[in-house]
């Protein structure tokens, strides 16, 4: 089983 | 007041066409840089961000910043009627609530308009900070296309694995294992058949291939494509917009829980 991680863990709103 | 004039009209088309299916509405902004565009799709996994630089329009006038919130299938829609060697001029006004598409003949014997109504979107913009890659592949973007077709009828994920050999794709289903193993391959005749291969260190990522079948959709605006991985972030999957910009995918990864 994979975790499909999201864009917002990696990149913070500006 | 906002008046950009493309005359490569054909290349607007083919950025809606490789954007619409992933993302529904975004804010196109509007500066001096040029005209950008930041997006997530709905499940928060992929981020596109596209720019063409003011100084590839043949007009370009933007007397403020200016963001024009839009429905990317209805845009793709009216830039659909526009003709492939069309010149494409987005015109708005300040404060105004809609677009207007101006598409030109070349022979300047039919022209048209289409207006279009603009929509508020409340849209995070994200700050996607200057990276180091542990391996960067530029290969044939047809190459890259091909690739995520014949392996997404086999599987739904695609691990990605950059060594000295090469780069692996591969993905396992129900029927069976694929693996696909490009080499590095600079002694070509034509620049944009060659495979590059630049490695820091080695890399294997595992992500979800409908995703990628979907950025896939850009291959018309490059015959290469640039896959920058790292372990600590996103895929960047850039495909270059002729000399004015790039539509750039990122897609987070998948990890073993």
């Amino acid at each position: 089983p994979c975790l499909q991680k999201k864009i917002l863990g990696y990149f913070n709103e500006d | 007041m906002l008046e950009l004039r493309l005359v490569q009209g054909s290349l607007l088309k083919k950025v809606l066409e490789s954007v619409k299916d992933l993302v529904n509405d975004a804010n196109f902004d509007c500066s001096a840089t040029g005209f950008s565009l930041q997006a997530m799709d709905s499940s928060h996994v992929a981020l596109v961000a596209l720019l063409l630089r003011s100084e590839g329009f043949e007009h370009y006038r933007c007397d403020r910043n200016l963001s024009m919130g839009m429905n990317l299938n209805n845009m793709a829609k009216m830039l659909k009627c526009a003709g492939n060697d069309d010149i494409v001029t987005i015109k708005a006004d300040d404060g105004g609530d809609t677009v207007t598409f101006m598409f030109e003949s070349p022979t300047q014997d039919k022209i048209a308009d289409f207006e279009m109504k603009l929509m508020d979107i409340d849209s995070e913009h994200l700050g996607i900070p200057e990276a180091e890659f542990q391996a960067i592949v530029r290969m044939p973007s047809a190459e890259f296309a091909r690739i995520c077709k014949d392996l997404s009828s086999i599987g739904d994920t695609v691990v990605i694995s950059v060594t000295k050999e090469g780069v692996k794709f591969s993905t396992r289903g129900d029927i069976g294992t694929a693996n696909i193993v490009c080499r590095q391959n600079t002694t070509v005749d034509k620049p944009e058949d060659a495979t590059v291969i630049e490695m820091q260190e080695p890399v294997s990522l595992t992500f979800a291939l409908r995703y990628m079948n979907s950025f896939t959709k850009a291959t018309p605006l490059s015959n290469q494509v640039t896959i920058s991985l790292s372990s600590e972030l996103p895929v960047v999957v850039e495909y270059k917009v002729a000399e004015m910009g790039y539509i750039r995918f990122y897609l987070a990864p998948k990890l073993e829980e």
